[in-house]
């Protein structure tokens, strides 16, 4: 049985509406460590990869293996129904058709419980291997967000070239090009507003800015991305739970 | 024009 108390809603509905874009039909897959989440997105470009940590949950027990086949859209309906604020617990049997949703409002009494009937779904799942990267930088996640809308009025790709020195995102279009260069800075009192590059190689690459529009939808869980680029590989962006991630594998693109 | 690369270039099915 599992049975998942998070301290405040807010968390898994932040997760969930930054992975619903992305992907619609996908397999929570429960353990005794944590939740986790692996799926590709219709067109193969981007995999989403999540993990929640067993010590996110202020209460958490999951005896076996159990796999909740979710479709995300109807997930985030439920999951608004619930404040912010509130715990949530997530609830379900070992060989389940639904999973439970319990929201507790901190300030009443209110309980709110809902039941979500859960699908088989067939996906499969990708083995992905730690690899060394060309480059690996940290940066505020909001400055990111800001950067790729701001580039994607201009055009459908994302450049990004990445020195010891330096990382500048690029665009170019039809109407217009636009470039923010960027520099390694350390913030001692905002350690969040801090950018560091780590580099073994210089990267230029090139990316999908529908992809990260959808991948920056993770801004909220974290105030810092981790992005890990190599040429001519699948990049990684990270948002870093508490216990967990949030983790974006996708594809680039490569001139013809 | 550029083209977009699959992960399935990359990473095996398990």
């Amino acid at each position: 049985m599992l049975e998942g108390k998070f301290e405040e809603a807010s968390l898994l509905k932040k997760v969930v509406e930054s992975i619903k874009d992305s992907v619609q039909l996908c397999n929570f897959v429960c353990s005794e460590h944590g939740i986790t989440v692996q799926a590709v997105d219709d067109s193969r470009v981007l995999l989403v990869s999540l993990l929640i940590g067993n010590e996110v949950f202020s209460d958490y027990r999951c005896d076996r293996n159990i796999t909740l086949g979710v479709d995300l859209k109807s997930f985030a309906k439920i999951i608004r129904c619930g404040g912010n604020d509130d715990y949530l617990t997530l609830i379900a049997e070992d060989s389940p058709d639904s999973v439970t949703l319990v929201f507790e409002d901190k300030n009443s009494d209110r309980i709110s419980e809902y039941s979500l009937k859960l699908m088989e779904i067939d996906n499969e799942f990708l083995k992905i291997d730690d690899m060394d990267y060309d480059s690996v930088i940290k940066m505020p996640s909001i400055d990111f967000q800001k950067i790729c809308r701001d580039l994607s009025t201009l055009s459908e790709s994302l450049q990004i070239l990445i020195t010891k020195d330096s990382i500048k995102f690029m665009a170019e279009g039809e109407t217009g090009n636009g470039s923010v260069i960027l520099k390694p800075r350390t913030d001692i009192d905002k350690p969040e507003q801090s950018i560091t590059v780590k580099l073994n190689n210089a990267v230029n690459s090139t990316f999908g800015l529908k992809y990260i529009a959808d991948i920056v939808k993770g801004t909220s869980l974290s105030n810092q991305i981790v992005i890990k680029i190599s040429n001519r590989t699948p990049a990684l962006f990270e948002y870093k739970l508490q216990s967990g991630y949030l983790r974006f594998y996708l594809a680039p693109k490569f001139e013809d | 024009g550029r083209i977009q690369f699959d992960l399935y270039q990359y990473f095996q099915r398990e």
